[in-house]
């Protein structure tokens, strides 16, 4: 028996939206620890790990210890576009063997319940372990405006350098009709501390990725008003929005290598 | 010239 109350089921909307465009299906594991995913994109170049704690639900029972639902993500968006944003969420499952899952909406006046069941599907996913890294630099900065870096930058080239130095992290683009560089500097004398660029730098990075995948991830900045981008060489960068009082969701992309 | 890495390059299955 699995059932989970989201209290903020805009979260759970959110969440999809944000992954839908690079994961076609994956295992959704709910464990004692929490509501979480891990999957890849098709090509094997992006990680997604999500993570919504046990804690963070009004109410949170899950009995048959690891418990996978595979599901398709476009189906399951579909679904959760039939919740309204202030809708209460709850999932609820019979447990291993059964190939269902039913989504309750509640609005919040109580006026309207609404269920949906949904098919589950047995998906064979690798599971990859993520190694504890020491970044060479941990930059925090408003999630807008990573995206509208990321959106500005994609009209002009296909692949993204990130560079931290002292001076502030330095986004850089090359294409057909130009170039393009945007620098933001540490700025930690902002009104709101969200608005703040904070840049923790053990020593100088530059690595180079796709911009199609770092404008897939910005779908995320509904969760957050923060990014924080998290380098190392030779590791695949870490783009994390912090999900309120409940959890993360982390994208991995790896990085482009000289040939 | 670049090439894409994968993220298995990095990261081994459990």
């Amino acid at each position: 028996m699995l059932e989970l109350r989201l209290v903020q089921g805009s979260l759970l909307k959110k969440v999809i939206e944000s992954l839908k465009d690079l994961v076609n299906d994956a295992n959704f594991d709910c464990s004692s620890t929490g509501f979480s995913l891990q999957a890849m994109d098709s090509s094997h170049v992006a990680l997604m790990s999500l993570l919504l704690r046990s804690d963070g639900f009004e109410h949170y029972r899950c009995d048959h210890g690891n418990f996978p639902m595979g599901m398709k993500l476009e189906n399951l968006s579909k679904i959760l576009k039939c919740a309204g944003n202030d809708d209460i969420i709850t999932i609820k499952a019979d447990g291993p063997g059964n190939d269902t899952v039913t989504f309750m909406f509640e609005s919040p006046s109580q006026e309207k319940i609404a269920d949906y069941e949904m098919k589950l599907m047995d998906i064979d996913s690798e599971h990859l372990g993520i190694p504890e890294a020491e970044f060479h630099a941990i930059v925090r900065m408003p999630s807008s405006e990573f995206a509208r870096i990321c959106k500005d930058l994609s009209s002009i080239g296909d692949t993204v350098v990130i560079s931290v130095t002292k001076e502030g992290i330095k986004f850089s683009t090359k294409g057909d009709i130009g170039t393009a560089n945007v620098v933001c500097r540490q700025n930690t004398t902002v009104d709101k501390p969200e608005d703040a660029t904070i840049i923790e730098m053990q020593q100088p990075v530059s690595l180079t990725f796709a911009l199609r995948y770092m404008n897939s991830f910005t779908k995320a900045t509904p969760l957050s008003n923060t990014v924080t981008i998290s380098l190392s060489s030779d590791l695949p960068v870490v783009v994390e929005y912090k999900i309120a009082e409940m959890g993360y969701i982390r994208f991995y992309l790896a990085p482009k290598i000289e040939e | 010239k670049c090439l894409q890495s994968r993220i298995m390059d990095y990261f081994s299955r459990e």
